[in-house]
């Protein structure tokens, strides 16, 4: 039985912050998240990729709820880690693709990505796990992409 | 009812790839998969970060088997998109910690990068969903990550 894509979601209650150029050493993603969690912080993606040299950045998103809390976090974190800067992104919104057995078939992933550049929406982020694929973009563009998916995909557009 | 973690999962049969520097525009991410999955190339994790500029990177992974057509795919890609390299690192295992509700409290996030920390493990990668947390760390120490998480949370290490 091969993968299939059960749901299409989206949250435009998203807002990304990426502490950048953090020292590449063991014990650094664990002190910003101790303290986020300290400062009752609710992060939803956690996002790190390649490193550049010995410092990388550390992505993540939170409500707008928590914003103000994480940004005094943050600052704080990157001065004492002498990071580079704290980068703050309103704009965005997730949406993820969410089926059993997704990670079984790349065509899936490549289903969902040209369901949003056909819309002309470009891909800020991705972070996807073996049952969902998920996506940061424009917020303004959060509509059209939902409905794209669902087309992609034959599901009915839920209200 | 908090969250609850259940398992910790990991994997050595993973190979990292990155295209570095790729166009930040609609439709990169969609050629890259549809090339891949054309190629018949299995992708688990795809992390895509922080742009720089107007470029970004686009790393996954992938298993052994699929190497050789995945690295093939992802030089073409190189050349054609003018992007700066294809970066490989075959050191890398993945270490997870899954469970219903992780995504509700950061704490548990903080626990699974201090369990590392501890070990003196550096995370390479990072990627997480409402149910899993995922890291990418050196193969050598994938023994040593495995059983620091089942200690931090309690969990027998079902060998
Ligand atoms: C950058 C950060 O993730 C660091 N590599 C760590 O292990 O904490
Ligand atoms: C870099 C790549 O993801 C690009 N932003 C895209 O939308 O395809």
């Amino acid at each position: 039985e091969g993968p299939s894509v059960r749901a299409v979601t989206h949250s435009a209650d998203e807002v990304k912050l990426v502490i950048k150029g953090v020292p590449d050493t063991p014990g650094v993603a664990a002190r910003v998240f101790r303290n986020l969690a300290s400062g009752a912080v609710n992060v939803d993606m956690i996002i790190q990729s390649l490193k550049r040299g010995n410092v990388n950045d550390i992505a993540f998103t939170v409500s707008h709820e928590d914003l103000a809390n994480a940004l005094e976090i943050c600052n704080r974190l990157c001065q004492e880690l002498g990071a580079e800067q704290v980068v703050v992104d309103d704009n965005v919104a997730k949406v993820s693709v969410v089926g059993a057995g997704i990670w079984q078939d790349t065509s899936v992933a490549a289903d969902v990505f040209e369901a949003l550049a056909e819309q002309g929406i470009n891909i800020d982020m991705i972070n996807t796990s073996g049952t969902r694929i998920s996506c940061l973009i424009d917020r303004s563009k959060v509509e059209t992409a939902v409905r794209a998916l669902h087309a992609r995909f034959g599901l009915a557009n839920g209200k």
